[in-house]
C-alpha cells in the first residue's frame, strides 16, 4: 500500500491511498484503503490520514476518521490523536500497521506498530525518508 | 509557507535482517522522488490534490511497493486494485476497487471524486468509468512481478500444508483453514 497526505500554500489538506490489497485474497475481499474514514481520510478543519496495514482492522476501527474525531471533539494534538489510535487502540485489537497524518498546521505525524513502514516527509524543501523503527 | 508532504510505501515485517543495501537503496530512491514530484507541485501554487496524486502515482508506477505495477497477485493468480482519494476543503472522496486494468487507480478514484456523483466504484463499472473518461487502460500483465508472483506460490505451498495437516489430524478438511487471514503484505 502507498499513501500521501499534503497541506498546500491555500491551507488545503488533501489524502491519497493506493493498494494491491492482501496476497492470495479470495471472495472479492476489499480492504481499508477505498473505505473512507477507514484507510483515508481528510478534513481541512483537522488532519488528512493515509494508513497502511491489515485492513480488517482499520475498517473496525475506523482509524482515519478516528484520528480526525479525536482532534476535532476532544482537542488532541495531531501527534497525540494518531498514537492514540495507532499504538493504542490498534494494538489492543490487534491490528498491525501505521498511519501518515498531516494538520492544518503543517504537523506530521507517521507512527506505526509494525516492524518497519515505509514513510517520509518533505517541509521547507527539506526531505527525509525512512523505513525501520 | 506551511506546504508539507508525507508519503507512505507499506507497512510489516520490514527489517535489516530482511533488506539488502541495494534494495533498501532502491526503496529510498523511489520515495525520495515521489517527495519531489509532489513538492515541486506545491511550490508552484498546485493544490494538495494535485500533489498527492501525482504523488502515489510514482509509487503506483514503482514495481517495488504493492499499489499498481508491483501489485500482490489475488488467490486467482491476478493484481486487483483499490484506491481513495478525499479533499479536506470540500469533504468530497472518491474510491475505486478490484480495478485490474486501469494503469493508475489513484486517478480513478479521483476522477470518481470530481466526475460523478458517486463515491466508491468497484470492479468492471470502474473499469468503464475510467476509460470513458481517458484514463490510461493496461493489459492486466502489466501490474505483474515475478517478486510478488513467488509469493502468492509460497503461500499457497503453505496453504496446500496447512490445509494437509488439518485433514490429518481430524479427518476432514476444513475450507476455512484455505484462508490465510495473517498473511500481509501491505
Amino acid at each position: 500500500t502507498v499513501g500521501a497526505v499534503a497541506l498546500d500554500a491555500y491551507g488545503n489538506l488533501a489524502a491519497a491511498t493506493s493498494t494491491g490489497g492482501m496476497t492470495n485474497k479470495r471472495y472479492g475481499r476489499v480492504g481499508d484503503v477505498p473505505i473512507i474514514g477507514a484507510g483515508t481520510y481528510a478534513d481541512n478543519n483537522t488532519c488528512a490520514v493515509s494508513a497502511t496495514g491489515h485492513g480488517e482492522y482499520f475498517i473496525r476501527s475506523v482509524v482515519a476518521h478516528d484520528i480526525a474525531a479525536l482532534m476535532e471533539y476532544k482537542g488532541y494534538s495531531l501527534k497525540k490523536a494518531a498514537d492514540e489510535v495507532v499504538m493504542n487502540k490498534l494494538v489492543k485489537r490487534g491490528g498491525e500497521g501505521g498511519v501518515i497524518a498531516i494538520d492544518k498546521n503543517g504537523n506530521v505525524a507517521m507512527p506505526f506498530n509494525s516492524a518497519g513502514m515505509y514513510r517520509g516527509y518533505i517541509k521547507k524543501g527539506k526531505a527525509e525518508v525512512a523505513i525501520y523503527k | 509557507s506551511k506546504i508539507t508532504l508525507v508519503i507512505h510505501g507499506g507497512a510489516g515485517t520490514i527489517t535489516k535482517a530482511n533488506m539488502t543495501p541495494e534494495k533498501e537503496k532502491a526503496y529510498k530512491e523511489v520515495l525520495n522522488q515521489a517527495l519531489k514530484t509532489g513538492y515541486a507541485i506545491l511550490e508552484k501554487g498546485g493544490t494538495s490534490l494535485d500533489a498527492v496524486e501525482a504523488t502515489v502515482r510514482v509509487m503506483e508506477d514503482s514495481p517495488l511497493f504493492n499499489a499498481g505495477k508491483g501489485a500482490v497477485f489475488t488467490n486467482e493468480g491476478k493484481n486487483e486494485l483499490d484506491a481513495a482519494i478525499m479533499d479536506g476543503k470540500t469533504g468530497k472522496a472518491g474510491a475505486v476497487a478490484s480495478l485490474t486494468t486501469v494503469k493508475n487507480p489513484i486517478s480513478a478514484a479521483r476522477a470518481v471524486m470530481e466526475k460523478s456523483e458517486h463515491v466508491m466504484l468497484i470492479g468492471k463499472g470502474a473499469e468503464q468509468f475510467a476509460k470513458e473518461k481517458g484514463l490510461e487502460i493496461v493489459d492486466p500483465s502489466y501490474f505483474r512481478t515475478e517478486t510478488r508472483y513467488q509469493q502468492l506460490q509460497k503461500l499457497k505451498e503453505k496453504e496446500g500444508d496447512k490445509t494437509k495437516l488439518d485433514h490429518d489430524s481430524t479427518g476432514t478438511s476444513s475450507n476455512e483453514n484455505i484462508f490465510v487471514e495473517g498473511e500481509k503484505f501491505g
